[in-house]
């Protein structure tokens, strides 16, 4: 099983969502994070303002899944949260040794 | 009452006998969920296909997944995925396949494969592991067809009960007598409970109230009884105040798909 | 070393911790994170309309732990914070590579 | 390739990211977490008041990295992050497997 985690923009959340939702994945863990880039001073519309800011929002998503599916995850990400401007993010993928589902203790592809 | 104990249920409502909506799914009355949605995904692909289609079922699936049903089980949202990515008409066996997912999809086969064995046999197994791939859900799947088929035809609940004796003999733990009260998701108990209920219960309604008020896995072990009481009790026997709830589009499609599945199957060919 | 990291329903919270603190664990980093899932999200009146909020507040826990008492963790995460109803959430296990105390410089099992 | 994740001390994140930046990072993730540490009821300054409570504001970096440069990147937060006091953090090192930059399709060392 694999760990996906992938830095976005925050308005890329929803398009995000229902893309993965195409290819059957519904499940996911969101979280607000700080982005700090290699880009300095780029303005990223925020909530309707332009900030020349050093840290721009961003949302990490997180997508546990079994190891065959995980380049249609990567993709379907990836073409959703790409803008072509500065700034769009990162997937980074992570070898999981276990996962389980705690309500009723599946373990493995039975857990996610 | 789906995810209730059945003290849980007896707490809040007594005995439920009416179509009030509600649940963990904050449903309207009336509104169906994934047994039905999922039984017209099969029904639709075979009168589609005029006969028996497995790619057009799983293609049905998918396409049910993709809509943001209001709720999707773990075990078939991932053969379905499977299915979506990979390509895959059968999961692989898995010895946590055993729930009911495959079951709760057996009127459509029933009806369609009504009057051949061998062809309700193939088909219910080939449904079956779209999503689940499990001997017991197999057996299952089966019986319940095969009960549906002499339900249908106008046997006796007891000629019912001893082709179930086949299922019994082969799988003893099926036995449902004495019955242990248990309504999970996982096939052995969700169908000792519909057998416990459909042998001793009067009518439709008695059979439907008493396994929906056990709890457990509710819509799905209430859509089988339904299944096996409704074939066996006929249409005039499901009261009307539950009819009159229920969602009215869908009522009409099941009974259009219905009419067309039967005249689809070997038991009409023969006529 | 492993990274055990828990999504679990929030009010389980102190319940984990403190049966973590029982099996003498007691340095974990926690997060409030979002989640999306088969547990449905809760209605909110905006607008005179009923609407589903499609995320469900979740909290992840972080910790970091010698291989030999990983299985122990997950255990306990899981016992504790189950409550049989959907939403309880994931325990996923990942391998690290290197741990280091910041204050002390140690590395490795002496670091957590 | 690795992912560096660091949990230090708020006040520290300008110090660690103005010395990421001398050596060439630039591109971090930052997120706000609760840290609960070993040490119990310790005080810590933040934002000019005594806590004296179970947990303890914290920061996270997340920062993907060539392996070659992991061991610098490291050392660089080690040395910016360290008071010498409790609760100076952690930092952990895991393995990726792939790295994506979403906005042009690089993979791997040219993805971070
Ligand atoms: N090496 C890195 N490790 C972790 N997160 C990173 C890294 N580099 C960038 N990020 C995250 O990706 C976001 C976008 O990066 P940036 O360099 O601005 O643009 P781009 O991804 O388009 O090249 C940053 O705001 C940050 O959240
Ligand atoms: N594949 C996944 N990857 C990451 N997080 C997930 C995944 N699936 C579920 N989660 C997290 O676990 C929580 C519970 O999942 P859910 O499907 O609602 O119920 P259950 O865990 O009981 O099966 C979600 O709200 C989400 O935070
Ligand atoms: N085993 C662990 N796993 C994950 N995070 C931890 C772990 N131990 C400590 N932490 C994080 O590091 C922070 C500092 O830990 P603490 O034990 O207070 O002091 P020190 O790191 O100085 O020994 C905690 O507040 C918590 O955020
Ligand atoms: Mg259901
Ligand atoms: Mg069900």
């Amino acid at each position: 099983m694999k760990l996906i985690e992938a830095i976005i923009k925050p308005f890329k959340l929803d398009e995000v969502k229902d893309a993965l939702n195409e290819i059957g994945v519904e499940g996911i863990t969101v979280s607000e994070v700080k982005g700090f880039g290699r880009q300095k001073g780029h303005t990223e519309l925020y909530r309707g303002a332009e900030y020349v800011v050093d840290f721009i929002p961003k949302v990490k998503i997180e997508i546990a899944i079994a190891d065959e599916l995980a380049a249609k995850v990567v993709e379907t990400i990836e073409n959703t949260a790409k803008t072509g401007r500065i700034g769009d993010g990162k997937i980074f993928v992570m070898s999981l040794d276990e996962a389980l589902r705690i309500r009723t203790g599946e373990k493995g592809n039975d857990a996610i | 009452m789906e995810f209730m104990t059945a003290a849980e249920i007896r707490a809040k409502y007594g005995v439920l006998k009416e179509i009030v909506g509600g649940g963990w799914l904050r449903l309207k009355p009336g509104q169906v969920t994934d047994d039905t949605e999922m039984s017209l995904c099969v029904a639709r692909a075979v009168v589609a296909a005029n006969g028996w289609s497995r790619e057009g079922i799983a293609a049905n699936f998918a396409a049910w997944l993709r809509s943001k049903p209001v709720d999707v089980g773990d075990t078939c949202r991932r053969g379905i995925r499977n299915y979506m990515l990979k390509g895959e008409l059968e999961t692989p066996y898995n010895q946590w396949d055993a729930g009911n997912g495959a079951c709760m999809r057996m009127l459509p086969v029933s009806l369609c494969t009504l009057g051949d064995d061998r062809l309700l046999a193939r088909c219910a197994v080939e449904q079956a592991h779209i999503t689940h791939n499990h001997p017991f859900s197999d057996a299952a799947c089966i019986y319940l067809g095969k009960l549906v088929h002499l339900a249908v035809l106008g046997y006796s609940k007891t000629r019912l009960r001893r082709e179930l004796e086949g299922l019994l003999t082969s799988h003893e733990n099926f036995r449902f007598e004495p019955y242990r009260g248990l309504a999970s998701g996982y096939v052995v108990d969700t169908l000792q409970t519909v057998f416990h209920y459909f042998f001793t219960a009067r009518d439709f309604e008695d059979c439907l109230i008493k396994v929906v008020n056990q709890g457990g896995d509710a819509d799905t072990t209430g859509a089988i009884a339904g299944m096996l009481a409704g074939a066996y009790y006929g249409e005039e026997n499901i009261p009307r105040r539950w009819l009159k709830k229920m969602d009215r589009k869908v009522v009409d499609e099941v009974s259009l798909l219905a009419e067309r599945l039967v005249t689809l199957s070997p038991w009409a060919a023969a006529r």
